[in-house]
């Protein structure tokens, strides 16, 4: 079924996402 | 632990992953089926993918929309919380919607954390498809739904 | 007296007097009192930062999101301790190279021309 979704990685658990430090940025000069 | 907490249950569905089997769906694209007959509230499978706050999660779906990645994969555990199984997660985002559901989806708190768990909501025969109501909001552009149920609505949102 | 606001700020940043403390993401939390016309300044102790994080401080209208930076979107104005860039509405401009970290007192000033010809009520 991971065929069906390129690129899909299988989790376990849910796992916390770390946001990045520019998570809510259109643009940064 | 006490063998009926939801601690227990929850970690028993990894060991005995219910006979559940990935394979071309009726209502639309893949779905999961039921390889043996599951009785009433019967925990069947976690909701697994990234947990992600309700804005990232916005501007996510802005993102998957922008390229094209139609179906949403973003389960809403509460007001700030969403679970996104697009690119990360397991293959509970191929259960299908259906109006007329076997199943529906629970929170769970365990240990502090607030999990998504797929419940049988009656017996569920073996080789029947397993749904449940993906409760989308309501919005303007609509996405049909296919589930083919007497009572379906018509669209998911 | 001005403090952070008890209520208008998001759950998950601390709050205790004038001290906001956050873990992970950018979130905002803003002053007890705001101002609509004049010249205003407030000066912000850049406390402890832990490896790689990052603080934007800046003016906020009460519309601004707060699960967000100040800068996300049209009612704020930031300025980030990471390369010194200031955001409006998310896009980064250059603004004072180098940026600033822990340890440096930051200063930040707003000045609202009161405008003669449309009649701003006093004390709006």
């Amino acid at each position: 079924w991971s065929a069906f979704a390129p690129e899909f990685q299988e989790l376990e658990e849910n796992e916390r996402y770390v946001e990045k430090e520019g998570e809510f940025d259109m643009e940064d000069e | 632990g006490d063998a009926n907490s939801d601690f227990f249950k929850i970690n028993m569905l990894k060991s005995r992953k219910k006979m559940i089997k990935f394979a071309r769906s009726r209502i639309h694209g893949y779905g999961l089926y039921a390889m043996e007959t599951i009785a009433q509230d019967e925990m069947i499978i976690e909701y697994i993918g990234q947990k992600i706050r309700s804005l990232v999660a916005d501007e996510r779906e802005k993102a998957y929309e922008r390229r094209g990645i139609g179906s949403s994969y973003l389960f809403r555990i509460d007001e700030h919380t969403v679970i996104d199984a697009t690119k990360r997660g397991n293959f509970a985002r191929f259960i299908n919607h259906s109006c007329q559901p076997n199943c529906y989806a629970k929170v769970l708190t365990i240990e502090g954390e607030k999990r998504i768990v797929i419940y049988s909501r009656s017996t569920i025969n073996k080789g029947e498809e397993i749904t449940y109501d993906y409760k989308f909001p309501i919005e303007e552009d609509k996405i049909d739904c296919l589930c083919g149920a007497k009572t379906c609505r018509g669209y998911l949102n | 007296y001005v403090n952070v606001s008890t209520n208008d700020h998001a759950y998950q940043l601390q709050i205790s007097n004038l001290t906001i403390t956050g873990h992970e993401g950018y979130a905002m939390a803003r002053a007890s009192h705001g101002v609509a016309k004049g010249t205003w300044y407030f000066e912000v102790n850049f406390d402890d930062q832990p490896d790689d994080s990052h603080i934007r401080i800046g003016w906020s209208t009460c519309h601004a999101v707060l699960q967000a930076p100040v800068g996300y979107n049209k009612f704020s104005y930031g300025w980030r301790s990471k390369c010194g860039t200031k955001f409006h509405e998310a896009k980064g401009k250059k603004y004072h190279a180098g940026g600033f970290k822990k340890g440096d007192v930051l200063g930040c000033l707003i000045h609202l021309p009161v405008d003669k010809k449309t009649l701003v009520p006093p004390n709006q």
